[in-house]
């Protein structure tokens, strides 16, 4: 490395897997991301018994212009990039969306100071697509 | 959410708090039965709708509940849900909803005449309006807590003598009707000093006609010792500090509600076996309560 810097690939090789990755995942792409919040931060937890944390997570990145069935995209989904590319660029590109959820339960003290556990759909994004 | 966007053209299925609802646009409002017992929902709208200023700290304060009735409720979180709060995929209950409500009101009178190891009579009101029409009864436990200075795995017979008032206005003949029932049970009283007395016929009527003011008499009177095997009964035995509790095992078909058995159908791919009933005569706790042998017949026929 000494002798001729410029030789050396620029990621350190001992991360094989990472450095292999970005030749076959392009950058930026859509993708599940996590994000943890605690009921404590917005001072909710005065009510909210149960979770503390809560793990919604969130999707983010671009949509390849191709979606193959990596993302379970519908058809249309394509369409829409031609519609984008090729007739009104108005109309926009598809978004990476969450195509999957999971269900939270809250325990939760009602305003009359009763108590109520409850299973809440869809709180938690567990897949993204593009759509 | 995205699926529910498409079906019924409002831009959202988020309920407006009572207070914040009238400023929103008609669009924005759920029907008003709909609206109560959907605990997250207010103040998620409410700091979403109060762009810039924090004011939605602000809320009415709410009625703190008793510390055993609390206790209770964080255990049976921790039964039916992951420490990540994902519920539990173990099929064992289908309740997606568990209310508790303490009585509103106490009056305290003693019966001369019911019994004569009597020591405690209530009268009980339970306002049952956080419960919404979308919600169905599956059960109804009355939750009697004992107090500490019982000792553990002593045998107890208690005998109950519950009534259940209603009062129908409607009709001069007998404004006031009561449903009652007396029963005994015997237990042994282990670690968790709980008992629950199954109240599900009692209320089922009720509940099912809206009725949200439930009025009942307990007469709950426990000895120890056990009449069967020949020991006396004792010493009464002081059953609980604080009146009994209301616990109602709920099934919520509105669409923010998580359906259990809908996803396990989208899980399995072979053919979806017949759906279960959700009456009262399915066990709310699913197959945990039944004997194996039972469950055994069962998988044999299916």
């Amino acid at each position: 490395r000494h002798e001729n810097p410029k030789a050396v690939p620029a990621t350190p090789p001992y991360n094989l897997s990472e450095y292999f990755k970005q030749f076959l995942f392009p950058q930026n792409e859509c993708e599940l991301h996590n994000f943890r919040l605690s009921f404590s931060q917005l001072k909710w937890d005065r009510w909210i018994i149960a979770p503390h944390r809560y793990s919604p997570q969130y999707c983010k990145g671009d949509c390849p212009r191709v979606v193959g069935h990596r993302y379970g995209s519908p058809v249309h989904t394509m369409v829409q990039n031609i519609i984008y590319e090729k007739l009104d660029s108005s109309v926009p590109k598809p978004s990476c969306v969450p195509a999957e959820y999971s269900p939270l339960s809250v325990l939760t003290i009602e305003p009359d100071g009763s108590i109520v556990y409850k299973e809440y759909e869809d709180m938690i994004a567990t897949k993204c697509t593009c759509r | 959410s995205p699926h529910s966007r498409g079906r019924d053209k409002t831009p959202g299925l988020l309920e407006a708090p009572e207070d914040a609802a009238s400023e929103l646009n008609p669009l924005w409002r759920l029907p008003k039965g709909v609206r109560r017992g959907y605990a997250l929902l207010p103040p998620l709208l409410k700091v979403l709708s109060d762009r810039g200023h924090q004011n939605w700290e602000s809320e009415a304060p709410r009625l703190q509940p008793d510390s055993r009735a609390l206790r209770y409720m964080k255990r049976l979180y921790k039964m039916s849900a992951t420490k990540e709060g994902i519920p539990k995929a173990n099929k064992s209950h289908l309740y997606n909803t568990v209310r508790l409500f303490t009585p509103c009101s106490e009056c305290k009178h003693r019966h001369r005449d019911l019994m004569k190891a009597d020591v405690h009579s209530v009268d009980l009101l339970f306002n049952l309006d956080r419960v919404t029409a979308l919600e169905h009864l599956l059960k109804s436990v009355l939750l009697y807590s004992f107090d500490t200075s019982v000792p553990t795995s002593s045998s107890i017979t208690c005998t109950c003598h519950l009534s259940v008032k209603e009062h129908d206005f409607s009709s001069q003949v007998c404004p006031s009707v009561s449903h009652s029932i007396a029963f005994s049970l015997h237990f042994e009283v282990r670690k968790r000093k709980w008992v629950e007395i199954d109240v599900t016929s009692f209320l089922q009527p009720l509940i099912a006609t809206n009725r949200r003011n439930i009025h009942m008499a307990v007469n709950f009177t426990c000895l120890m010792g056990d009449p069967q095997h020949n020991t006396e009964l004792e010493n009464t035995v002081n059953t609980a500090t604080v009146p009994p509790s209301l616990l109602l095992y709920l099934n919520d078909t509105s669409e923010q509600a998580y359906h259990r058995w809908n996803s396990l159908r989208h899980r399995r791919k072979s053919p979806a076996r017949p759906r279960q009933r959700n009456g009262p005569g399915v066990d709310p706790m699913g197959d945990k309560g039944k004997d194996t042998s039972q469950g055994k017949r069962a998988s044999r026929r299916r």
